[in-house]
Order: structure tokens, then C-alpha cells, then sequence
């Protein structure tokens, strides 16, 4: 299965890391 | 025991895993010293965590580069799996570091890890990311100059990704070109 994203999907994920 | 750290949460795996490249002039060094990996990821969660970490690219020093490629490829023409390819070549004007450079790169490396070309991501090597006094530069490799219809296809949808007028015209150079030629002389193969 190949693993791809949407800039929207990939954007989403930003500061829910920054806020780790 | 509540404690969720990072470690048990399932991350995003990315179709390819990357590696960041950082290259910083020294001109008393031979260009391969000059060039160092950073460090590869292979997940969302992980391409944030180091994103938000390094230096926004418009804040670097002038002659130093950014490369992201799949791991196992070097940033380099030499490279097997890049000798007989090119690049879409994106020239900004002074002005758009402080503009433009920062967004049209981060664009440009969600293309990258999203596997934004379909079918023809695999033909995707990686990109670079020059900045220079005279302008920067932002180049999205591919691995086959020959492979027309796949490199036409890169050059539009990453053409309509980063924003760009229908007036504007980007073009697609061969790394065999460019390494004979001032970049500034090299034909371009292709254009869209």
C-alpha cells in the first residue's frame, strides 16, 4: 500500500508535534 | 503510569525514508567536505520534530544548502540513481527570501514526503535548496531525463503546488547540462 499524504493531512500534524 | 511519551504513540510512516543534508561553503575544503547528513526520518510526526528544530532556510547564511533526498541517494550529480536526471529549477529574486523562500520550500518538502506525483514519485531523488546573494534557489530532482511524460507531470502538479502564475514558466534541466554549463547558460528540456 503505498503511503501518501495531502499537504492539508501532513500540515495538520505541525503543532501537534511542536506542542510534544 | 499515565505518561504517554512519544515512543508509544503509533506514528505516520512515510513511503520512503529521507535523509537532510546540510552543505556550508568553506572554500579551503573540497566540496564533499563541505557537505554534511544531518540526520534521515521516516515518519510525519518525525519530518515535524526535526523541521521545527533546524534553522528556517531564509535565516541561513549566504552559500549554504538544505538537500532532502531518499536515503541512499547522495546530493550529488555523481550519484547513480542521479546521473541521468535533472531538475525542476525554481530562481527567486533578492526580495523573495524575506517573501516567499521559506513557504515555496516547505511546499516544496511536503511534495517530497507526501508523495505528492502519483505514480511518478518514485521518479522523485530529492531537492535542494541554495541560498545565495545573487538569488536563491529552490530544485526539485528527478532521476531520468528520458522519462518524459513522468517529468512533465512532476513539473506541473509541483508547479500548481507551490502557487505559481499559469503566466510563469519553470524549466527542467539535465544534470549532464548543468554539469558543463553555468547553470545560468544550461537549456532547458523541458518547460511548463
Amino acid at each position: 500500500d503505498k503511503k501518501s499524504y495531502d499537504r492539508e493531512f501532513l500540515l495538520g500534524f505541525q503543532f501537534i508535534v511542536a506542542s510534544m | 503510569k499515565d505518561v504517554v511519551t512519544t515512543e508509544n504513540v503509533d506514528k505516520h510512516p512515510l513511503q520512503s525514508r529521507w535523509a537532510l543534508w546540510f552543505f556550508k561553503n568553506v572554500r579551503s575544503q573540497p566540496w564533499q567536505c563541505n557537505l554534511r547528513l544531518v540526520t534521515t526520518f521516516n515518519t510525519v510526526e518525525d519530518f515535524w520534530a526535526l523541521y521545527t528544530h533546524v534553522q528556517l532556510a531564509s535565516k541561513l547564511s549566504s552559500e549554504c544548502d538544505y538537500s532532502i533526498f531518499k536515503d541512499g541517494i547522495e546530493p550529488m550529480w555523481e550519484d547513480s540513481r542521479n546521473k541521468r536526471g535533472g531538475r525542476w529549477l525554481i530562481t527567486l529574486s533578492k526580495q523573495q527570501r524575506h517573501s516567499d523562500l521559506d513557504t515555496l520550500w516547505l511546499e516544496t518538502l511536503l511534495c517530497l514526503i507526501g508523495e505528492a506525483f502519483d505514480e511518478y514519485s518514485e521518479e522523485v531523488c530529492g531537492a535542494v535548496i541554495n541560498i545565495r546573494a545573487k538569488g536563491d534557489k529552490i530544485a526539485l530532482w528527478t532521476r531520468e531525463t528520458e522519462n518524459r511524460e513522468a517529468v512533465t507531470y512532476i513539473g506541473r502538479v509541483y508547479k500548481e503546488r507551490l502557487g505559481l502564475s499559469s503566466k510563469a514558466v519553470i524549466g527542467y534541466q539535465a544534470h549532464a547540462d548543468t554539469a558543463t554549463k553555468s547553470s545560468s547558460l544550461t537549456k532547458n528540456k523541458f518547460v511548463v
